[in-house]
């Protein structure tokens, strides 16, 4: 597969990653 | 396509702290050597640069500040190739990164100043003009959100204007009066964030003429007014009179308009000046002091232009007295008429000539109306000196006479004469007389024009002489000075002359066949169509009324009375609610052993908006029977509507016009992300929305909910953050068991318990359906229609398609009395496919014939559920049949529950 992983957005500067994969709607 | 924005930057800031943004990876790096690229606008295309990417980790970094306005959003297609040999090891992914917006635009109006003009009087809540503003912010965001506001108005005082906060529409919140203030002056502000304190404002101001119209009646200064004036003479300006009125100047709603109400003779007349208002009054004719000495006249004024609606009704006409004196005039003898016109027979002879008597040419004392006594009498113009006058009485004779004096001129002879006053000043008084000679046709009427005399003969075939009787036969007109005929004609029963068409000098009017046959013609219609009108209007009351051309339903058909001609927007789709408070059943389904439940009651997920118009925000539990009287009581009924968390812009009217707005789904769930991002790290990043949409475009026919599961097949946790119903739908669609909520007891209805039946003829009715379970991580759209009926049966809905829209649909269908509290429901599906359960509670001596309709189900994994309780009171053991099935696949469950007072004779017909 081929992945992705974002930084998700935080105020405090608390970095998460969040894993995605391919989804359809 | 991606549902979400998988990355989010903030316009107008420094991201880079934040890198990398994202990271992108290929499990094909574990056994070959890969790199990455990324590619597209910000990247390689307009703007340059923004993103790179680490070709060996994947990482994605930011390197610039980015503008929302300029680039709403990036999408970022990512490749994974083969290090040595370029190829793609993937296929390429798009990765969407956001721009979240500031609120770094302030509201813009279209115009400076806005120019208006509303007529005065007009009807309150009128719309004056619109506003525009824009805000080059996201849009369905807060921060382009506009409200707007008066923030003053000139001349101060009551407040005049309304505006709309939303839509910037200026309305008349109070009677405008020109005639107290013509012009308004607004300061107006729009401040995004709809309006709140942190927004940005911008300010405009909008001039307001007011119109004049016509709600003044003119006045005058006096009462009465009253002129004099000599007889026998004329004047432009007898009498001024002013008009005072406050509609605007100089327009015809302050013009004053004159007019008499008598002035039988048409002496006087009325002017208006129009710049001064003032009325000129003029006399038109010479008055005679000898017939009227005074004359009381009475006029009125009112305006050139028509009063206005609002005040036309309460004007009176109310004549102002004038009165006119007359100033008398020592006046000239004169000879009335003026002219005179005498006959001598053609056979008179030379000897009877002589001295013969002509007639008398008296003149008229003016001042007494008798003949003048003071006065001598003279030949005025003679040529021929025909004739010789009596100087004291006026008597005219024959001078001499000759033929040729009529031959040779026009036929006619004229002279002159004098009558003059005796004393000083002498006044003279002149006559004309003219001498014609008198011959057969000298005995008809005599015609005057201004350019000749005519002579109209007597008739040529006279069929009655007595003077007293109207002529009969044929006249015709000639010339007085000539012989040939101009016209002829006949006469008409009342003796008077049909005028024929003037053919010319020497032609004559005659009459053809053809002209006759028209007359005829001309004579039948004008008898026929009175005849046909009347068995038309006959028609009419016989109830025939008029076909439109066409045929059949062609052209408009009449609004009924009662009606409104109004579209009655029930909100409920197929069905006809009536007003009346409707009941209705919490009906769950229970799976025995696999312990599935769907129930009808809506969990705390969402709020309720009743009537269409107002919102309530806020979490609000509601179960299905609250939500159903509710809907009964308020038969139009506007969509249900609920956020979990957090409310977010889009309003009730949007969802009802335009259908759910994607645009604002787009905007809900990067901000919802945000949101989460924020406050919890641990909580699950899915989401479940429910939607109720008015049937508005894009959303399944039917259906006033969807609901849309954003998972990820990695953590399903999410689940429990969901109310009981969602959750059940939920797991429907991953596919997982679904354990029955805890608290919820759905039994059938114990008969020996105190249950509380419906009125007679109370219909209940209830359809659930479900087609396959979705893939995982898919969506799935949940409908709900809730119907409210009267007291009589209803037929059963059709269940609609379960594999048109989405994976899931439950219909519920409610159908009660007043006071009904139904029974749970339960249902034993063997699988967590279609379910199809109709339910019905018949009331006795209901006609059960035809009523009941049970789909046909072909698919294999279907469930029918029919169950019927009848009637109250009776003791007779239920009866429960449950049919032999072949297939395991199908289940069909009948239970009838009848007993001895309900009536029935078991006529029911079951599938």
């Amino acid at each position: 597969g081929f992945h992705v992983e974002v930084k998700e957005w935080n105020e405090n500067n608390v970095t998460r990653w969040k894993t995605f994969k391919r989804q359809k709607r | 396509e991606w549902i979400e924005f998988a990355a989010a930057c903030r316009e107008g800031e420094d991201n880079s702290k934040r890198n990398p943004i994202a990271k992108i990876r290929s499990d094909c790096e574990e056994n070959q050597p890969i790199v990455y690229s990324i590619s597209g606008i910000g990247i390689d295309q307009p703007p340059y640069g923004i993103f790179v990417i680490n070709k060996n980790t994947g990482e994605i970094n930011i390197t610039s500040i980015v503008d929302r306005e300029v680039t709403p959003m990036f999408v970022i297609r990512c490749y994974a190739r083969h290090a040595i040999t370029n190829r793609e090891v993937e296929p390429p992914l798009d990765l969407r990164i956001r721009v979240l917006d500031i609120n770094d635009n302030a509201p813009v109006f279209s115009q400076a100043t806005y120019m208006g003009s509303i007529e005065e009087s007009s009807m309150e809540t009128t719309l004056v003009m619109k506003l525009i503003a824009t805000d080059a912010d996201e849009p369905n965001n807060l921060n382009s959100k506009i409200a707007y506001k008066i923030v003053s108005q000139e001349p101060a005082g009551a407040s005049m204007f309304i505006l709309n906060r939303d839509s910037g529409e200026v309305h008349i919140a109070n009677y405008l009066d020109r005639e107290q203030y013509d012009r308004y002056s607004l300061v107006v502000r729009a401040s995004d964030r709809d309006g709140a304190a942190d927004g940005i404002s911008s300010q405009c101001t909008c001039s307001i003429e007011v119109i004049d119209v016509n709600d003044n009646f003119p006045t005058l200064l006096q009462n009465s007014y009253s002129a004099s004036i000599e007889e026998n003479t004329l004047s432009s300006q007898l009498l001024m009179i002013q008009a005072i009125d406050r509609d605007q100047m100089f327009s015809d709603n302050w013009l004053a308009e004159f007019y008499f109400i008598g002035n039988e003779d048409n002496c006087f007349e009325f002017v208006t000046d129009s710049t001064n208002n003032v009325g000129i009054l003029k006399v038109i004719k010479p008055l005679n002091y000898e017939q009227m000495q005074s004359l009381q006249l009475s006029f009125a004024v009112r305006n050139k232009a028509a009063f206005h609606h609002s005040i036309a009704s309460q004007y009176q006409v109310i004549g102002t007295p004038l009165t006119i004196q007359v100033i008398n005039v020592k006046e000239p003898p004169s000879f009335q008429p003026s002219t005179r016109i005498f006959y001598i027979p053609r056979d008179l002879s030379k000897e009877a000539m002589s001295n013969y008597i002509v007639g008398m040419c008296a003149a008229t004392d003016e001042e007494t109306g008798l003949i003048a006594s003071n006065v001598r009498y003279l030949m005025g113009y003679d040529p021929s000196s025909m004739f010789k006058i009596n100087a004291k009485t006026g008597e005219l004779r024959l001078n001499k006479f000759d033929w040729s004096m009529l031959n040779v001129g026009k036929g006619f002879y004229k002279a002159e004469i004098l009558a003059i006053t005796e004393g000083i000043p002498a006044n003279t008084a002149t006559g004309t007389i003219v001498l014609t000679i008198q011959d057969d046709n000298d005995n008809c009427p005599v015609l005057s024009t201004d350019i000749r005399k005519i002579c109209m003969s007597a008739p040529s075939t006279v069929l009655s002489a007595q003077a007293d009787q109207p002529p009969k036969g044929s006249w015709t007109l000639r010339p007085i000075d000539g012989k040939t005929a101009v016209s002829t004609g006949v006469y008409v029963g009342d003796g008077t002359p049909d005028v024929g068409r003037w053919p010319g000098r020497g032609g004559t009017t005659t009459l053809g066949g053809g002209a006759i046959a028209l007359m005829f013609l001309g004579a039948l219609i004008f008898l026929l169509v009175p005849i046909l009108m009347a068995m038309s209007a006959c028609c009419d009351r016989c109830g025939y009324k008029a076909r439109p051309v066409g045929g059949v339903g062609a052209g408009f058909e009449p609004v009924p009375e009662c009606d409104g001609g109004a579209i009655h927007s029930w909100g409920i789709e197929g069905a006809h609610p009536q007003d009346q408070d409707v009941t209705s059943i919490s009906v769950t389904k229970h799976a025995g052993s696999a312990g599935e439940i769907v129930e009808s009651s809506v969990s705390g997920i969402y709020t309720n908006t009743r009537g269409g118009t107002a919102i309530n925000t806020g979490m609000k539990e509601t179960s299905g029977l609250e939500t159903a009287v509710d809907y009964g009581r308020f038969p139009i009924y506007g969509t249900t509507s609920g956020y979990r968390k957090e409310s977010v812009g889009g309003t009730l009217q949007e969802y009802r016009e335009g259908g759910v707005n994607m645009a604002f789904l787009d905007s809900y769930f990067a901000e919802k992300a945000f949101a989460y991002a924020d406050e919890d790290e641990g909580r699950p990043a899915n989401d479940c929305l429910l939607i109720y949409d008015h049937e508005g475009i894009g959303s399944p026919v039917g259906s006033i909910g969807c609901c849309s599961f954003i998972g990820e097949d990695m953590d399903d946790t999410y689940l429990d953050t969901l109310g009981p119903k969602f959750k059940t739908l939920a797991e429907i669609c991953l596919g997982k068991v679904v354990e029955p909520i805890p608290g919820v007891s759905a039994t059938f209805p114990n008969i020996d318990s105190d249950l509380k039946l419906p009125p007679p003829g109370t219909t209940i009715i209830v359809n659930e359906s479900s087609s396959m379970p979705p893939q995982v991580g898919s969506t799935t759209f949940v409908t709900e229609n809730t119907y409210a009926s009267g007291a009589t049966l209803q037929p059963a809905r059709p269940i609609p398609d379960p594999l048109l829209h989405g994976n899931v649909m439950v219909t519920e269908t409610y159908t009660s009395g007043s006071t009904f509290q139904p029974p749970a429901l339960t249902i034993d599906p063997l699988r967590a496919s279609n379910v199809v359960v109709t339910e019905r509670v018949l009331a006795p001596n209901s006609d059960l014939r035809g009523v009941l309709n049970i789909p046909d189900l072909t698919d294999g994994a279907n469930v029918v559920v029919t169950e019927r309780v009848i009637a109250p009171g009776s003791r007779l053991p239920p009866s429960l049949s449950i049919p032999d099935l072949a297939d395991g696949s199908n289940v069909v469950v009948t239970e009838r529950v009848i007993r001895p007072a309900s009536g029935l004779q078991g006529s029911l017909n079951i599938p």
